[in-house]
């Protein structure tokens, strides 16, 4: 089971949430796969990852067996696929490849079955990076914050979403829509989230994460927000987003 | 004199500090040219503007004269030029056109002289937009928030910033680093803004922009902050930024 987490809106939450997402299925004893496809490589900084050149830009262009680029982390079930800064040098590259859109899902599709779940962390735009994800996963989630530029650019992204489902991954399903840096008490949020429920209501995931300075600080220790702060808000908003996930893959 | 507001970094604010700080030198009778040059189009959603086709796109592919695609926008001395979800198209076209970097500097070099000052907005990426806007730009300025990821990403950047000014523009300058949503009471701010101010002591901005919902609130009214809530400390700070902002111009 592949999924990207993915939004052309940049400072979202994705790594976030992607980074959280994953560390606390495998503190549930689930085997997880991170793939960093970020340029920005925050997945691999995240973590303090050293990746020696054994990055996900190594195994598409081919010089390196994709089970060579599977580092450990320092949670037992978690494992990650680093990226580096070499990966920025696919957008040029990528139109001379055959079958572009299909380079990530090639590999994946190649050790997918030895993980219960297989996340993709992708850059803030729609090209290459994003597309080649999005045609490597069965669900998609997609980040926000309730804001009224997330709110706006989502119908362009979800138009995106559907052109890949029609041509490139039919069976690419959004698995939700997660409400990040949640602020119950200003207006601006409680009037986006409304427009988001009114727009989209089946696909909106009833956990919102809390905006929690913790949650900011985690990624400096090299940590998850599990282990960095177990009893903060942001460890509990994430272990509730746990079950609603599991939830929503066990119903689809 | 050109000016692009850049950073790879995703949701630092980009975009609202170019639109804010374009409208308060407008407001204060310069005159403005804003382009967008970001496919989410948001500067140009943040205004209220229909493009009607006449876009930055239909100028780099020769479609359209620049001058028919200046629209003038709700403030008297400021004009736009807009985007829409075509410019996407152009990451994939780029690599069949020649002198792919310079087509942007290309079409602004026609109009710049008529304005005191032309702003670009980047899309959160280093690639064939954003090496555009540096390539046509002579200075830029970086908007970063106090986080781990912005540290983390801000030496990457700076060094595509550097590998700009070697080959393709050598008279590129970092006008300077901008904090935004600055939130004096965190322990990460501080320690974030300290780390900046170790690396980079001569080039971040004294001006730091508050953290303050009115400036999230304005682009939903098409309006900048100065006109939403002219005294809101959001306000405050883009009259201070406006005034750094001629000094450090008029020093360099
Ligand atoms: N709920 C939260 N509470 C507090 N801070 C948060 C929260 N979610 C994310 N952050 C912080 O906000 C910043 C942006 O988040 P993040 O980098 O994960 O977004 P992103 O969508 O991956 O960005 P990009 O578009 O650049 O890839 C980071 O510094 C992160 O630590
Ligand atoms: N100082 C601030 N106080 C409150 N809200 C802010 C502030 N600066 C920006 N915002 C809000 O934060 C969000 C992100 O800002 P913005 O979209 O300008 O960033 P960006 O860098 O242009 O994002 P992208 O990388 O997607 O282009 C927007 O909703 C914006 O309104
Ligand atoms: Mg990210
Ligand atoms: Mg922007």
């Amino acid at each position: 089971m592949v999924i990207c987490i993915s939004n052309q809106k940049g400072g979202v939450g994705k790594t976030t949430i992607a980074l959280n997402l994953a560390s606390a299925l495998a503190l549930a004893e689930l085997r997880v796969l991170l793939v960093d496809f970020d340029p920005q490589s925050h997945i691999t900084i995240g973590f303090n990852i050293d990746p020696q050149g054994k990055t996900i830009y190594r195994v598409i262009t081919g010089e390196l067996d994709i089970r060579e680029s599977i580092h450990q982390t320092s949670i037992e079930n978690l494992f990650v696929i680093p990226a580096d800064e070499d990966l920025a040098g696919l957008e040029a590259e990528a139109s001379q490849m055959e079958n572009n859109r299909f380079l990530l899902k090639k590999e994946l599709d190649k050790i997918k079955e030895e993980f219960d779940f297989v996340f993709i962390d992708c850059p803030p735009s729609i090209g290459i990076y994003t597309i080649n994800a999005l045609c490597a996963s069965d669900f998609v989630i997609i980040p926000v914050l309730a804001d009224f530029y997330s709110l706006e650019g989502f119908s362009k992204f979800f138009k995106a979403i559907e052109y890949i489902r029609e041509g490139l991954n039919p069976s690419l399903e959004i698995l939700g829509i997660v409400i990040n840096m949640y602020d119950r008490r200003t207006k601006l949020t409680k009037e986006v989230e409304e427009e988001f429920l009114k727009y989209f209501p089946e696909k909106i995931f009833t956990v919102k994460i809390p905006k929690n300075v913790k949650i900011a600080e985690a990624p400096s220790f090299g940590l998850p927000i599990q282990l960095y702060s177990p009893s903060s808000p942001g460890a509990d908003a994430f272990s509730l987003l746990v079950e609603e996930f599991i939830e929503k893959i066990e119903k689809s």
